[in-house]
């Protein structure tokens, strides 16, 4: 398959720098928007995206239909991707402890919890690819704004939509400050699970209704939510370990 | 020889066998995939197709298709589906019964569940090797998220994250009824 541009869109006359013409602030940052309708952007079929996640912040899960490429400008954060199809997680056998009840040991027995997570170190410099379709989260546990700007390819072939930039979020909402129609219409970005039918989604997670209600309340924290009660704790290998084996990449060549 | 190969590649297999099903759920129903790897001759035609089955009440777990749109038909029974565009509008929310088509673009949240007299539908897909990606279920989205990931999320407590995480952890795409249903 070629390319889907429409070639009359680089009948351009003259090149210009741009700046960000668009800025949704969430809760725990903000998002930054090129205009994807100026011409240069058409022509190549392209759209430019920074993203500023301030300290013990989260970027929400989501994914594009367009492969994305991102490079961290400032910070250091954590990244988690879901590829589709691929398993993530290992299970092990949870610990009980005496203090529960036979019942309470028997169900904690009978589920898993995750012995390894695919969680990514992330730092000033780095390039991170990141496929269409693959869903992925982003943590500033450093101690600075993690500044991130990303290229999205939306005339990619693996993606059959229209080539508008979109983003496909599994939580958060639309900011307050940001909820006008027209600004709604300029970030393609919602979050999907909001719109299904509480009951069958009960039904589909099987936890109770009220949990559902809560994955889809209104919330006018954004896209990028600040950390509650601390920072947050994941399955990872130590830094030092990573820098060791990475030093030792280097070192081999 | 290219030539050669491509006139004489197979052009059928059936679809309904349920000893060949690639999904099976002794509760739920089962599905049946032909893809390039089946069928060579999907690979120049850039298209693939799946038969669904399932049984009364059972649901089809919220999902969406990575590289493919999804047209369906309905060729038994009724089931109640509901689809989510990318701007988080319901965008198909209702009943379909036999003989009814829907057409379910990339990337489009979807999920469905059996009317009492279960429900059966042949897919059409854009691409060859189709891939899609659940929200529920063993290779899930959210399982592959950590707890305090989900719990900040939706600001819900570690518990509620890890019943989100766990309590489907057995099945894969098809799910059999709760007792709530």
């Amino acid at each position: 398959r070629t390319r889907q541009g429409d070639p009359q869109q680089c009948r351009i006359q003259q090149l210009s720098a741009s700046r960000p013409s668009r800025r949704i602030e969430s809760e725990g940052g903000v998002t930054e928007l090129w205009d994807e309708n100026e011409e240069q952007f058409q022509c190549a079929g392209v759209a430019a995206t920074r993203n500023i996640i301030q300290q013990n912040s989260l970027s929400l899960p989501n994914f594009s239909p367009s492969p994305r490429l991102v490079y961290i400008q400032q910070g250091r954060g954590l990244l988690g991707i879901s590829y589709p199809g691929c398993a993530e997680s290992y299970h092990s056998r949870r610990q009980s402890t005496s203090q529960q009840s036979p019942r309470e040991r028997q169900t904690e027995q009978q589920r898993g919890e995750d012995q390894h997570q695919k969680v990514h170190r992330i730092r000033r410099g780095d390039i991170v690819a990141l496929p269409a379709g693959a869903a992925h989260w982003c943590y500033n546990d450093g101690n600075e704004e993690l500044i991130a700007l990303s290229i999205t390819d939306v005339n990619s072939e693996t993606n059959q939509l229209d080539q508008t930039p979109r983003s496909f979020y599994l939580a958060g909402g639309e900011p307050k400050r940001s909820s006008t129609q027209q600004q709604k219409q300029q970030y393609n970005a919602n979050n999907i699970l909001r719109a299904f039918d509480e009951r069958m989604m009960a039904d589909a997670f099987d936890v109770p209704m009220e949990v559902v209600r809560k994955m889809q309340r209104e919330d006018e924290r954004g896209f990028i939510v600040k950390v509650e009660q601390g920072e947050m704790s994941m399955i990872r290998p130590d830094e030092e370990e990573d820098e060791e084996s990475e030093e030792r990449r280097r070192g081999s060549n | 020889g290219m030539e050669e190969a491509y006139c004489n590649m197979r052009i059928n297999m059936y679809l309904d066998n349920p000893k060949e099903a690639d999904v099976y759920s002794r509760q739920a129903g089962r599905l049946n995939s032909v893809n390039m790897n089946k069928l060579p001759i999907l690979r120049y035609m850039q298209m693939s197709a799946e038969k669904g089955n399932l049984y009364p009440n059972a649901m089809f777990a919220p999902h969406w298709s990575v590289n493919a749109h999804n047209i369906f038909y309905v060729t038994r029974g009724s089931a109640q589906v509901q689809a989510v565009g990318s701007n988080g509008n319901t965008v198909f929310n209702g009943r379909v019964n036999e003989g009814d088509l829907v057409v379910v673009p990339q990337y489009f949240a979807m999920m469905k569940r059996a009317d009492s007299n279960g429900f059966e539908w042949v897919s059409f897909k854009t691409s060859p090797l189709p891939v899609r990606s659940p929200l529920v279920g063993s290779r899930s989205t959210l399982k592959a998220m950590p707890v305090d990931v989900l719990a900040n999320s939706f600001q819900i407590s570690q518990k509620e994250a890890e019943d989100i995480k766990y309590n489907r952890e057995n099945h894969m795409f098809l799910l059999p009824p709760t007792s709530r249903s």
